[in-house]
């Protein structure tokens, strides 16, 4: 309160909650981001007769303070993040990683000239969590 | 050798394998700028765990033998029932294997095909090398399939006779290999329906399989009456049927873990109703979601 009797008079916020929003989440906040590749690419359509193109998708963004209430992170995330700037700033903030997948199924040509169809897991990031 | 310890495959899932044939040429995709070529270091882990992988699973491996294309179409239609067009696996689908490995006979064992063509019944001896199936692959089903040449106008009904046997080769006593076991059976179909006749062998090659025999060598007789079996004397009937060399089609069980599961997304998807909403369902109506998938739900079944 000190500082504030002696400081001009701020423009007063266009409302509270926008106001407290910045503490909370933060602009480039972690989310989803959507990524297309085609195996051609990566020159492994070869092998690879489907799909041709594959979406792995991947989690960007900074994790907020409050990263519990909004991703389901375990209390170590807010400790971790408590640790970054309260004790050890050498201490990493949490990561904005993915938290749930999808499977794909893939269509290859194998070295003896047989074809196998196999579905594997974990390949698609579908949600990010902080950790 | 008769059985081989199969080899218990990489974390790696062998799709992301690079068919490297020259251990210290990186693979083209890999290859950095001019200016950073020593920064061999600098490439992201993926790709160097990939060129790494693909240098040591391919060190001498012959270039890769292009399959089958009826078999190829096949497996693409297989590929198509059962996944989205973005290649994920569809839900609705119950079958418990998360593997189907297609093998086309070895070629040196087809001998036998030029006389095919003469019009007596069509017998031929098959090889299947079974060496790229994991030990962590079960077997589910195993099926023979054949394709038929539909160029050629062939008059339907038919009732095809299959005649099965396994040949045992007993290194021990030298012996010419004998059939230890055979079955026989028969199917009745319309040709103008059908271009692929699968026949179920499971339980026929279970016992190898099961063994990890690698290599599975059988005689298949197949004829076929065609027209009504019941006018046509034996011979007349039993007109050459432009048959391809079968394939042998397992479905498997694939028990790693960088395989798909269904059975834990069905109890999965079983225990969510009841599951609690987790908090971190940040942008979606956790609730709403719910109630739209019961609708649907009470929607389909109405």
């Amino acid at each position: 309160e000190q500082g504030l009797q002696d400081a001009p008079a701020a423009a007063a916020p266009r409302n509270l909650s926008d106001y407290f929003k910045q503490f909370l989440f933060p602009q480039n906040e972690c989310e989803l981001h959507n990524f297309r590749l085609s195996f051609s690419q990566l020159q492994w359509d070869k092998w690879i007769i489907a799909p041709h193109r594959y979406s792995p998708q991947y989690c960007k963004g900074d994790c907020p303070r409050a990263a519990g209430h909004r991703y389901g992170s375990p209390v170590h995330t807010m400790v971790q993040n408590i640790i970054y700037e309260k004790l050890d700033a050498s201490v990493p903030r949490p990561s904005c990683v993915p938290a749930a997948y999808s499977p794909l199924s893939v269509l290859t040509i194998e070295p003896d000239g047989s074809i196998v169809y196999k579905e594997y897991e974990d390949m698609i990031a579908t949600k990010c969590t902080c950790r | 050798p008769h059985s081989r310890e199969r080899t218990v495959p990489e974390k790696i899932p062998a799709f992301l394998v690079a068919p490297e044939d020259n251990p210290h040429r990186i693979h083209p995709l890999l290859r950095l700028p001019k200016g950073v070529r020593r920064g061999y270091a600098l490439l992201p882990p993926l790709l160097k765990v990939l060129s790494e992988q693909g240098r040591r699973d391919w060190q001498g491996a012959a270039p890769r033998l292009r399959p089958d294309s009826r078999a190829l179409r096949y497996m693409k239609r297989l590929y198509k029932m059962s996944a989205t067009k973005e290649g994920i696996p569809k839900a609705n689908k119950s079958h418990l294997y998360n593997t189907v490995r297609l093998f086309t006979p070895c070629s040196e064992c087809q001998h036998r095909h030029g006389e095919l063509r003469r019009g007596d019944l069509h017998s031929v001896d098959l090889l299947f090398n079974l060496d790229r199936v994991t030990a962590l692959e079960h077997l589910l089903k195993s099926v023979l399939l054949y394709s038929f040449d539909t160029s050629v106008p062939v008059p339907s009904p038919a009732t095809c006779t299959c005649h099965l046997s396994i040949k045992e080769y007993d290194f021990s006593s030298q012996v010419c290999p004998s059939a230890s076991h055979s079955v026989a059976f028969s199917l009745h179909f319309e040709f103008r329906k059908r271009r692929w006749v699968e026949i179920d062998v499971t339980s026929f090659l279970q016992p190898l399989i099961a063994t990890n025999r690698r290599n599975i060598h059988m005689a298949v007789n197949f004829t076929c009456l065609l027209g009504d079996a019941q006018r046509n004397t034996e011979q007349e009937g039993s007109r050459n049927v432009a048959l391809v060399p079968p394939s042998l089609l397992l479905y498997l069980n694939d028990t790693s873990e960088q395989a798909y599961h269904r059975r834990n997304s069905l109890r999965h998807r079983r225990r969510s109703p009841g599951r609690p909403v987790q908090r971190d369902a940040p942008l979606a109506d956790a609730l709403g979601t719910e109630n739209a998938q019961s609708k649907r739900a009470s929607r389909r079944r109405r």
